[in-house]
């Protein structure tokens, strides 16, 4: 494997995003590009992650490898890179060690690191292929309020999807709190739009504890869609550059 | 309160 990412920040918000899920996790390389999946241990979340070949340059991966890496011991060397830095990733077959190496773009620094393999022996989940019945686009750093607003009020979140808008609403201890957003354009910032996409209402509850922790890609894109079907795991998507994207499943909370 | 499902009981070990 030989893979040149421009912006060694990428993988590290990618990282800093999802280790609080998932601690230890194969990065299965194979030459449409990088992907991980992983669920974490309680198996209500999921993380899914692809970046596309398209996402490298230059990219090589000539025989299909899983680097099986703890996440944290990724971060810390993700930490020694500046913010500005390409990264390639190196490994070769059979490996026992990832190389990283970081280059600054204006100066002459370069640094190298080794992170030590481990052998992941991970459950790999099918996840079919679904018309949601509501695909709803809204700025992620909305949603991350919306979330963070809730848990202050309960552990869990109903999302309500209709033709009226979307209703995120939730009853606590100490009250009950609602936001509700319509489909909203703003030619001027793009960003700012809310999309919704609607074939049935939806409705499902979810535990907030997990979707804050999503929000935590916030950084990486503007924009977050929201997947819903009822009765079915909800999928946050955060799409990143040449169709890369991280992706998080959600279990529903169900009857009572 | 709802009963919080596991993701096994949608998607499948492959």
């Amino acid at each position: 494997l030989e893979a040149r990412l421009e912006q060694a920040n990428l993988l590290k918000k990618v990282v800093d995003a999802i280790k609080d899920l998932v601690q230890d996790c194969n990065f299965d390389c194979n030459d449409s590009g990088i992907a991980l999946q992983a669920m974490d241990n309680s198996h209500v979340a999921l993380v899914s992650m692809m970046l596309k070949s398209e996402s490298f340059s230059p990219f090589r991966c000539d025989r299909n490898i899983a680097l099986g890496i703890n996440l944290t011991s990724l971060q810390k060397v993700l930490r020694c890179a500046n913010s500005e830095d390409i990264l390639t990733l190196k490994a070769e077959d059979a490996p026992d060690v990832v190389n990283l190496v970081f280059e600054s773009a204006d100066s002459d620094r370069l640094s190298e690191y080794d992170i030590k393999l481990m052998d992941i022996d991970q459950e790999h989940l099918g996840i079919p292929e679904t018309e949601y019945a509501a695909n709803i686009s809204m700025p992620s750093a909305e949603f991350q309020k919306i979330c963070r607003d809730l848990m202050a009020l309960s552990e869990s979140v109903a999302i309500e999807c209709t033709k009226e808008g979307v209703k995120f609403s939730c009853n606590g201890d100490i009250g009950s709190g609602s936001v509700t957003l319509r489909s909203h354009t703003n030619v001027d910032k793009p960003e700012n739009n809310v999309e919704i996409d609607l074939t049935e209402p939806v409705a499902l509850t979810f535990s907030l504890k997990y979707l804050v922790n999503f929000c935590k890609a916030s950084g990486l894109s503007g924009q977050v869609k929201l997947c819903l079907s009822n009765e079915v795991p909800l999928l946050v998507e955060y799409g990143l550059a040449s169709n890369s994207y991280l992706r998080f499943y959600l279990a529903p909370k169900i009857g009572d | 309160a709802p009963f919080q499902k596991d993701l096994y009981n949608f998607f499948i070990k492959s």
